[in-house]
């Protein structure tokens, strides 16, 4: 463990928790996409399968308990929640993202480090991880107002990632064969989306005026 | 090696 995957971890801890408060206290999912919920249910279901066999650390364990378990009760609220069901804006929120999966499974059958099912899903969770936010920001574009707990999740959920990128930097120079070319590009893609939502919240907040992305 | 290939990252 170095610091930057703990700013990560934490950064993507604070980033799921600012969305549950949301939901949780304002009852209202408004601005949010169902669908970019989804996927995260989905991602974290493919990555964590090996929570019962394979046992890193007790950190580890919690963790992935905390982020399947906030990733399904938020895809729960959206869904099924009597008041919070009615704040989804469903029409907005109209993303395919089915069509993202396939691509993501057949790349994972071609492109992983070892042939076996638990590495393909893994694999999987990582392509699907890193396209995962594109109907939020799609909804985002079409939704003109954000309120601020939105904009923190997103700017939250991007930036846990940049911390992974300089954690997988330290490891590189400080731990011999570490090498994962699948995560270094699939975490650098998924940051890489982000960057014009970084730079219009930048702006905002620089301005301190509303978020906006231009249409 | 093995130990190595464990995915010990979130």
């Amino acid at each position: 463990m170095n610091i930057f995957r703990l700013a990560g971890d934490m950064t993507h801890l604070a980033s799921v928790l600012v969305l549950l408060l949301k939901i949780h206290t304002i009852k209202s999912c408004a601005g949010v996409s169902l669908k970019t919920q989804e996927l995260y249910a989905i991602v974290f279901a493919t990555r964590y399968l090996d929570i019962l066999t394979s046992f890193v650390s007790i950190y580890n364990t919690l963790m992935k308990l905390i982020f399947l378990g906030s990733s399904f009760s938020i895809v729960w609220y959206m869904k099924y929640h009597k008041t919070v069901r009615r704040t989804y804006d469903r029409d907005q929120d109209t993303f395919r993202h089915w069509f993202l999966m396939l691509p993501c499974l057949l790349l994972a059958l071609l492109i992983h480090e070892k042939f076996t099912f638990f590495e393909v899903l893994w694999t999987f969770s990582l392509y699907l991880e890193a396209v995962a936010i594109l109907p939020q920001l799609v909804l985002l574009q079409r939704t003109r107002n954000i309120d601020n707990l939105t904009g923190q999740y997103i700017f939250l959920l991007g930036g846990y990632r940049g911390f992974y990128i300089l954690n997988w930097i330290y490891r590189y120079f400080t731990e011999p064969h570490y090498v994962h070319w699948i995560t270094w590009i699939a975490g650098l893609v998924q940051t890489l989306l982000y960057a014009d939502f970084f730079y219009y919240y930048f702006l905002s907040w620089k301005n301190n005026k509303k978020l906006q992305l231009p249409a | 090696k093995e130990a190595e290939n464990a995915h010990d990252e979130l």
